[in-house]
């Protein structure tokens, strides 16, 4: 076993990644990164 | 965005997709609770609303903006976006907010690395002009929690955003809570002019010291001061920071007369949901053994002076420093908080003083973790600090453990401990939600930015030798002891090393008169195991058996009428779905060309009836013209 002090499971690994990061790594190319624009283009 | 049409009701509807996962869950509804306490927005469960938001797990953290008048419109709370900040700023989107950066004005403000920027990710930065969006007369703000940060979408591992004034340079990016600016435009854009859950907050600064009274019933009155001889030398609010200010309220029991008495009530109070937390500091510089109780009075039908209800009795009040406080009320009716100073019988140097009084309709944390000292902490070795051992409702025992990096991270955990109940508990333990909350002291409830995150305890979870993560902590936790010595067994920690780095740490008022504050929350929350809500009637087993061979399609929910399945197929505001199965979309629009054709039909009919009539009226009338004409020639022949 790890050392008490690190008797731990980190959920984050580590990183502080933001919504653009995890969308980022998951391949999406949503617009502005986490906006999804409809097909017909209400939104812009 | 521009256009009332993207607005959504004050109340939103939503369904909680059984694809989320639980902690999620959990983290979406703490985020309701937000905006419920800071602007006018709630949500409710769906009962067949026209429109209403739907959170799902998808692939990543995704919404769209506005209400695009969908019906179902999907917002993706995928893995890792369970995160409150992260929920809160995928529903702003859904309210119609953008990116802060996005702004028309943004280049006044930071500058855009256009060579940092991953290939083909360069879209991302574009600024829309006030035709399209609107700041709603606001400055810009940095503390948006809807700025990206300056290493967004960069290729290497310099910012990509640069501020202009670079005290804010770490600041953009946040994703603790709503800012100031954020609910501001909220607000507004909503024409909000009360929140559901916020009640009172009162910081003692103005004289009116917001509408408390001196109860008659008492032998002495609190005093509005700015410091006390015997302590505090000054307020909570301030902590003495603001020259001529920094009031508090003061009840001095060193006059020496035993059992002295002193009541201060609130306004009168108007609950909406029937719950309350009451939170204030309290600082004691008398003896031990004053105290501090705490009431509430309700005013029912035929009490006109109110009942008053004894909520909390504050006893062996530790000394010299402002001590945070919480109490859990559960009125319904008009009332109004009582304070009741009352002075020890031993000698005292000073008394009991309260400031920063936030009154709401939310869940008190279930415990406190302070901290004093929190400074010498910092900038150190790595340390481990543990919190005391405390107990869920259910009496699963518990710790928290803060692992402050010398640098960068401060990071937190849940642990699991041996507690007294172990024997009668359930065991791995099933879906409770820990959340861990660093206040922000901001003697303003609704000003606050805490930062806040929650785990739950899945109780299939394995560790890499298979025992089960969240079994019992003697069975597989470690040894470790109190600082009295006593031994215990301690669960792997389940948390986050990036809880919150120094640097935002040492920003807002986190940490306030060297004291640091983490509150705890573990709530059962099985019971959000299936959540999706259906219109009414409910599916019962037996619907289910009947249903079990009949497929409703586009979203149909089969029920039994009579014995037999039927589907009740979902409807918009301009749409439906009809069939026995739901299969065939119907529209106005379609009404609106069966209408125009048929009218176009009978009017063609009624076309051809008229002419054909009219065709044989004239051929029969000129026949009959022409016999008479003969006839008439007959007749004058003979005249002749």
């Amino acid at each position: 076993l790890p050392a008490p002090e690190k008797f731990v499971k980190d959920i984050d690994g580590g990183l502080d990644q933001d919504i653009f990061d995890i969308n980022e790594d998951l391949g999406l190319d949503l617009f502005e990164g986490d906006i999804r624009l409809e097909a017909h283009g209400r939104n812009s | 965005i521009i256009g009332d049409h993207y607005r959504w009701p004050h109340t939103i509807p939503y369904v909680l997709e059984d694809s989320l996962e639980m902690n999620a869950k959990g983290v979406i509804l703490n985020a309701f609770e937000r905006y419920r306490l800071k602007t006018c927005i709630d949500f409710k469960p769906w009962s067949g609303e026209a429109n209403y938001i739907s959170v799902f797990k998808g692939s990543g953290c995704w919404s769209s903006v506005g209400n695009i008048h969908a019906g179902k419109q999907e917002l993706s709370i995928g893995t890792n976006c369970d995160r409150i900040a992260t929920v809160q700023h995928e529903f702003l989107h859904a309210l119609g907010f953008w990116h802060e950066q996005s702004r028309a004005d943004r280049d006044d403000y930071v500058t855009i690395v256009w060579e940092r920027i991953l290939a083909d990710r360069e879209h991302n930065f574009n600024i829309y002009n006030d035709s399209v969006s609107d700041s709603l007369n606001v400055p810009y703000d940095y503390n948006s929690v809807m700025h990206y940060s300056k290493t967004a979408f960069q290729n290497g591992t310099e910012s990509t955003i640069i501020t202009r004034i670079s005290d804010f340079e770490d600041v953009i990016g946040q994703r603790m809570d709503f800012s100031d600016y954020d609910l501001l435009k909220l607000n507004q854009l909503y024409n909000c002019t009360s929140s559901l859950s916020f009640m009172d907050s009162c910081d003692f600064e103005l004289e009116n010291i917001c509408g408390m009274i001196q109860s008659s019933r008492d032998t002495a009155d609190w005093q509005r001061v700015s410091q006390v001889l015997g302590g505090p030398e000054n307020d909570h609010s301030n902590m003495g920071q603001c020259k001529d200010s920094g009031f508090f309220m003061h009840f001095n029991t060193s006059t020496g007369n035993e059992g002295a008495k002193a009541v201060l009530e609130s306004r009168v109070l108007y609950p909406k949901r029937g719950f309350q937390c009451l939170e204030f500091y309290l600082y004691n510089s008398g003896s031990g053994n004053d105290q501090l109780n705490i009431y509430t009075r309700e005013y029912t039908a035929g009490h006109q002076d109110g009942v008053l209800t004894l909520q909390r009795e504050i006893k062996e009040i530790p000394t010299g420093s402002w001590q945070l406080y919480y109490v859990t009320f559960k009125v319904t009716e008009k009332f109004r908080v009582v304070f009741e100073g009352l002075g020890g019988p031993d000698a005292s140097s000073g008394g009991l003083s309260i400031d920063d009084i936030n009154l709401s309709e939310t869940r008190c944390p279930h415990h406190v973790w302070h901290i004093q000292n929190f400074t010498q902490l910092l900038g150190g070795q790595n340390i481990n600090v543990y919190s005391p051992p405390f107990y869920s409702p259910e009496g699963y025992a518990f710790q928290i453990s803060m692992y402050i990096e010398a640098l960068t991270n401060v990071g937190i955990y849940f642990h699991l401990i041996s507690g007294a109940n172990d024997d009668q508990l359930q065991w791995p333990c099933p879906w409770r939600q820990a959340t861990m909350t660093l206040l922000d002291q901001n003697p303003d409830i609704r000003q606050r930015m805490s930062n806040q995150r929650s785990i739950t305890t899945d109780p299939t979870m394995t560790n890499d030798n298979g025992s089960y993560f969240w079994d019992r902590p003697s069975k597989v936790g470690v040894v470790a002891s109190f600082p009295n010595g006593t031994q215990y067994s301690r669960g792997r920690g389940y948390g986050t090393s990036v809880f919150i780095t120094h640097k935002r740490l040492k920003s807002r008022e986190f940490i306030k008169g060297d004291d640091l504050y983490v509150l705890l929350t573990v709530e059962d929350i099985s019971h959000l195991n299936s959540t999706a809500a259906v219109p009414d009637p409910v599916p019962t087993s037996t619907v289910q058996n009947a249903c079990s061979e009949v497929e409703c399609q586009n979203g149909g929910i089969c029920t039994v009428q009579d014995g037999r399945p039927e589907c009740k197929c979902p409807a918009g505001e301009d749409w439906w779905y009809m069939g026995k199965r739901c299969e065939t979309r119907g529209s106005t629009r379609d009404t609106i060309v069966i209408a125009v054709s048929s009218t176009v039909t009978v009017f063609a009919v009624m076309l051809i009836i008229t002419l054909v009539s009219v065709y044989c009226t004239r051929r029969r009338y000129r026949k009959k013209a022409s016999a008479n004409a003969a006839a008439m020639n007959l007749e004058n022949q003979h005249a002749f």
